[in-house]
């Protein structure tokens, strides 16, 4: 299983549609202080159905959705489809391609879609924990937190081992 | 239960030992259970000892050893536990150009089994991906994506 | 008390906006008590909006903005309370090239009436340097300095 | 005021004497990783009379002497010397030059010195701290930490301006 695309519009700095196309190997992205690149993880984590605000930094659930700038509105809505590969049926479903698409209103109403399916937060996040993506998965390390993995305490620790077991 | 922590944890010990290892050109290091009587319950001790350093708590050692731990803890969980992809932002802010290069190596061989997004400000970095993106704001404010050609030597 | 307080306050308020528009080169930014009815209990909120975005919490400015609004409070700080001398270590290490810039700028400006004592990897910042120790372990476990020649261009 | 010598031995990885000789305007100190580079910020803090061991990463008193390494056996004792210039007399001592030293023995014992005259550890901390370098001031800021300026809660960043007045 592996991540296709993922098409960003609304959310934080991406006014206008960006779509980025992954391929298997090691994709790399850079840019200047303060562009979007860590917005591109939040947004990856948001639509894999990250719960927690403070993990993408954030304080309200609006705060997610571009808040304007000095020659643009804000917008109303943000968006974030991800595409996977599920050829080997990683996922627990029966397609060979997979969209999850997560919507946020200004009025604080949310969408969530698993291949045009309308579903619950709760579907997404299910989906991704059953891969091995779930809450203290290691597959996200966000900015300034890889020294967090040695700080944690011993005990907390030790719950990240038992969900790896 | 029990058995399969047991397991796990051995098997991320083991990974854990010989990561470091190789991240490290050397010295050693272990997981310990802090006690071992009571598996389950017992928090769970890193020790690392650099190349030619004596072992001694983890608060001493450097920002960049300390990252190059962590590293090394978390390859070793992703060998035993694979996730199909893995986004990291920025992990090697703070490597000197030869950790970089040695950082790089291990990600080039983990990359074959699964996919990584890296976030990066490092040259190392950005030499050793396969496809690369920048990130600009001509706009301010506004986020625009740009794929860039990489000028990859033969490898 | 309370007066001796407010002054301070004010002052460190009226350069750290004027730092912050110097280190990013235009935004703005503002020191506001929480409580301005009760100045001696009241916390102390930074706000800060680089120049072309609107203004939001303080946690969502990326890695590189929130060093460029530390740096310009620490600075702020520095130039009404001013210390002899200033410890800073790899306080430019999430900062791209041109913030590095920008910072190395201001810490030539400050390096006339306080003196700097900066640990760094970049470039940048050691070319701003008047004296550059060089720190390595040939005998591992052994810290070796050697004084480094600065090339420097005439200015 | 400013610093002129800093000479440290026995103190973290300096197991061998080393003599940092600073001049007005900026010293810059490079190295690779794990070189020493931050125990040179840490013996300064400490010849200056840091009494939290957490803030120089340590956890025991004797984390700050020199513990051994493949080919040399762990030292006896550190020892910090930091040389001031006091001409404009911003130290409250009537001397040009200014001298501390700070000692600690792995028996446990500490010696501490102004101008080669026995003092306490206070004396020490008393004299940095009328000249603005006392616990909260901006004249240290460790590897890591220039964020926390920010994450600081709005009440514990008060007293940082409380002490600035
Ligand atoms: N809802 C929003 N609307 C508009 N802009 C936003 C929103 N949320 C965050 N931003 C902006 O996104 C920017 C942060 O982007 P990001 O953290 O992705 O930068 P970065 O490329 O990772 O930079 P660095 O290299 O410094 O880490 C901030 O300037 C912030 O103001
Ligand atoms: N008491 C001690 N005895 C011997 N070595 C010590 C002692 N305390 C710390 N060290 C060693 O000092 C090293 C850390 O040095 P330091 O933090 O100064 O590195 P650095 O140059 O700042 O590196 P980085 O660029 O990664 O931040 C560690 O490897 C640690 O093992
Ligand atoms: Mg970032
Ligand atoms: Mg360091």
């Amino acid at each position: 299983m592996h991540l296709k695309r993922l098409e960003i519009h609304g959310f934080k700095s991406f006014a206008d549609r960006i779509d980025l196309i992954f391929k298997p190997g090691i994709t790399a992205i850079v840019g200047p202080n303060g562009s979007g690149k860590s917005n591109i993880a939040d947004s990856l984590r948001w639509v894999m159905g990250e719960s927690n605000l403070r993990n993408i930094r954030g304080t309200k659930y609006d705060d997610v959705i571009f808040s304007g700038s000095d020659d643009r509105k804000p917008l109303g809505m943000a968006d974030v489809t991800l595409v996977l590969d599920n050829t080997d049926q990683t996922l627990p479903l029966d397609y060979a391609e997979v969209a999850v698409t997560r919507r946020v209103y200004r009025s604080g109403e949310s969408e969530f879609l698993i291949n045009r399916a309308p579903v619950r937060l709760k579907d997404i996040q299910e989906l991704f924990f059953d891969t091995g993506l779930g809450k203290e998965a290691y597959s996200v390390i966000s900015q300034g937190k890889i020294d967090a993995i040695l700080s944690v305490r011993p005990e907390d620790r030790r719950s990240i081992f038992e969900e790896a077991a | 239960i029990k058995k399969r922590f047991i397991v796990t944890f051995e098997q991320i010990r083991k990974e854990f030992i010989d990561l470091f290892e190789q991240l490290f050109s050397g010295g050693k290091a272990d997981l310990q259970l802090a006690d071992p009587d009571l598996p389950l319950e017992s928090g769970i001790e890193i020790l690392a000892q650099p190349p030619g350093k004596r072992l001694q708590n983890l608060s001493l050692l450097s920002g960049g050893e300390r990252a190059m731990t962590a590293i090394a803890l978390l390859f070793a969980i992703l060998r035993v536990k694979p996730s199909p992809f893995c986004i990291l932002d920025e992990i090697d802010a703070t490597l000197d150009e030869t950790n970089v290069q040695r950082f790089t190596e291990l990600l080039k061989i983990f990359s074959k089994e699964l996919q990584f997004i890296v976030i990066t400000h490092r040259r190392g970095t950005m030499e050793v991906a396969d496809v690369l993106y920048g990130v600009t704001m001509e706009e301010k404010g506004i986020t625009k994506l740009i794929s860039l050609e990489l000028k990859k030597q033969a490898s």
